[in-house]
């Protein structure tokens, strides 16, 4: 061990090991993700040349090499994986270059595990499960992103054969980004524009396959393909898809909320919202990523600043620790103490989007809005903060921040994304912000206001007293 | 620790109560400014988008808030030892009263705070970093970040920075060989022409 680094972990007032055991929910749990690390970090099978020495293409190849073993190596880990926090944590470990089959385990199982009718979920659910398929989740639009109301794509009933046409009408419509759409998924949540008895219902979502099950080639009327090199992502083949003319039967409209019958009658959902449920789910998530990724920055910057000497504080005495710096310590700290105030506030969030949640599956929609509107604003101010951060964290390493290996160039562009995806943080801001001026108007009436607004029923006077 | 005002303005329950006033003032703000353009005849989302960069400082403001208000609550339910506790009770200060220097103007211009109290804040943070400074390797120690994950050479949880960096270095494909082909096909031309 560095001495200096050591000298600051011997001066400490704290004993780190009490803090870990609060950030990971307890001994029990701290205890399994060791062992899981364990597992995964032991494991020859994980090991490759570093990611930058690789080309595009081979980071694409070793991302889908981690992620199927990962897949064929889960179930031997038995209680190590209890939950869909587990499985995160441990995908992330196992393919940390980028997991193939994210949205596979999220964003398509969580769409067709909420919206779905019990017949599909029945017949989807064990092919997700045992990847006999592949899911994505193809939601935004070359020329469309945060507003779902633009999309364009669309979905025509055909009561005669009871099948949708989906089709990609123009340019713009066509389908861009969604991860692991290019080569490696075989079906995919499309969200469209619902067309029955000659009106647009607006958008909803359909499962759609993309690539035979036989031989992985596209279907006819489907068209795919990676968009290119990125700013990061090297290894997942964010994608392109165009839809001709291809038909999908009546009962892979995910219609739990919303129905369209044999006859092309549409049932429209009991709140619009609903059919967006999976987006606040991945937001929820994003406010995790934004408290750890944080936590990585300052990590990396602090033990550095602790071991970097630089300068003299006075003429002729040695170079002091960096970390002594009042100026280095005002750029770092505050930092330290937001990945903090994040870690709690993440776990405050996927714990109202559990209780939400839940209530929305036994009927209850009171506080849709109220989770809307706090998932959007927290997704955005934190990962907004995470964002400025990590740069901040990086320059405070000096020139050494600049190389890939000071882990930050990877750590900022895998990070970055998380500002735009999953809806543009001013947009988001925006929403939050209707939901604010709204419930101000109805507390001023006397209405009594759920919990993340409920000050706004107070007056001035009494937030002061 | 008091100010003019016979505050003490590193109380964290005052701390949230000031977030609190900033994001319903701001929230107030924006929401006037969309009434204000509906009585000129605009519709809602017309009158919506004139107030969007109001609107977006109340969003935030109010996000701000959250964030404040449940680190505290946190800490409220946590049961842990003293010291802990203690540093923990920092890092909400830094947290909050870093906050609020980088808006002040916020907290400023609805007097939830005068300029006297901003500018003590603004001594707080600068008196707590050497407090934090004494467990910062440890708060970061006790994220739990294996080398494998934080996959950093300056981030190593031995410190051996420098050596590691040289192995880096000497692991570049430009380091193969001495001597680059390039040189042949592009230098060596351009020195002996």
């Amino acid at each position: 061990i560095n001495p200096d680094l050591q000298r600051e972990r011997d001066a400490a007032t704290i004993d780190p090991e009490e803090l870990t055991r609060i950030i990971f929910d307890g001994a029990k749990e701290l205890d399994k993700k060791r062992k899981l690390e364990d597992a995964v970090f032991n494991d020859p099978d994980y090991k490759s040349i570093p990611l930058n020495f690789m080309s595009r293409e081979e980071q694409y190849e070793e991302g889908i090499r981690r992620s199927a073993i990962a897949v064929t190596k889960k179930e031997a880990l038995g209680d190590l994986i209890e939950n869909h926090n587990d499985l995160i944590s441990y995908n992330t470990l196992a393919c940390g270059i980028g997991n193939a089959f994210f949205l596979h385990e999220s964003m398509f199982a969580d769409s067709i595990k909420r919206m779905a009718t019990d017949e599909l979920k029945q017949k989807m659910m064990p092919l997700q499960q045992k990847f006999e398929i592949i899911g994505t989740y193809a939601q935004t639009e070359m020329g469309h992103g945060t507003f779902l109301r633009g999309l364009e794509t669309t979905a025509h009933y055909d009561p005669n054969t009871q099948e949708f046409v989906l089709n990609s009408p123009t340019v713009t419509s066509t389908k861009w980004w969604p991860g692991a759409l290019g080569k490696t998924s075989t079906h995919a949540v499309v969200l469209a524009q619902l067309y029955t008895q000659g009106k647009c219902h607006g958008i909803h979502p359909f499962v759609v396959q993309l690539r035979s099950l036989e031989d992985h080639k596209s279907l006819p009327g489907i068209t795919l393909g990676d968009i290119g090199p990125k700013f990061g992502y090297g290894a997942n083949d964010n994608g392109f898809l165009r839809l001709n003319n291809h038909r999908i039967p009546r009962e892979n409209m995910l219609m739990k909320y919303s129905q369209v019958a044999p006859d092309g009658t549409y049932t429209k959902p009991p709140k619009a919202e609903l059919t967006y449920g999976t987006m606040t789910f991945i937001r929820s998530m994003i406010v995790r990523a934004s408290a750890f990724g944080l936590a990585r920055g300052t990590t990396i910057a602090i033990r550095y600043s602790a071991v970097r000497r630089q300068s003299e504080m006075r003429p002729g005495e040695p170079e002091p620790q960096v970390l002594s710096y009042p100026t280095q310590q005002y750029k770092l700290f505050p930092l330290l103490a937001t990945a903090y105030a994040f870690f709690f506030v993440q776990k405050k969030m996927v714990e109202t989007y559990s209780v939400v949640n839940q209530q929305i599956n036994d009927g209850d929609y009171t506080r849709i809005q109220e989770l809307h509107g706090l998932s959007s604003g927290l997704k955005a101010f934190t990962s907004w903060a995470t964002n400025v951060g990590l740069e901040i964290c990086r320059m405070s390493c000096g020139g050494h921040g600049y190389s890939m290996s000071s882990g930050f160039p990877k750590l900022y562009v895998d990070f970055t994304p998380n500002c735009t995806y999953e809806g543009e943080n001013t947009v988001l801001l925006l929403q939050t912000a209707r939901f604010l001026v709204k419930s101000l108007k109805e507390g001023k009436r006397g209405a009594k206001l759920p919990g993340t607004v409920a000050y706004l029923s107070s007056n001035v006077t009494e937030l002061r007293a | 620790r008091a100010t003019s005002a016979g505050r003490d303005l590193k109380d964290p329950r005052l701390l949230v109560a000031l977030y609190k006033e900033r994001a319903m003032r701001q929230i107030m703000f924006a929401s006037d400014k969309v009434e204000a353009a509906r009585s000129e005849g605009l519709d809602l989302v017309g009158a919506l988008n004139r107030a969007s960069v109001h609107l977006v400082r109340a969003a935030n403001a109010h996000s701000h808030l959250l964030v404040v208000e449940n680190f505290h609550e946190k800490l409220q339910e946590l049961k842990v030892s003293q010291k802990l506790k203690k540093t923990l009770l920092q890092l909400f200060q830094l947290y909050a009263l870093d906050g609020i220097t980088n808006c002040s103007g916020e907290f400023l211009e609805d007097g939830i705070l005068s300029g006297t109290e901003v500018k003590a804040i603004r001594q707080y943070v600068v008196e707590l970093l050497p407090l934090i400074r004494v467990n910062a390797v440890a708060l970061v120690d006790a994220f739990d970040f294996r080398d494998e994950v934080l996959d950093s050479v300056l981030g190593r949880y031995d410190g051996n920075v420098y050596e590691e960096l040289l192995k880096w270095a000497l692991s570049s494909p430009l380091n193969k060989t001495d001597v680059h082909p390039s040189y042949d096909k592009y230098l060596k031309p351009l020195l002996h022409r």
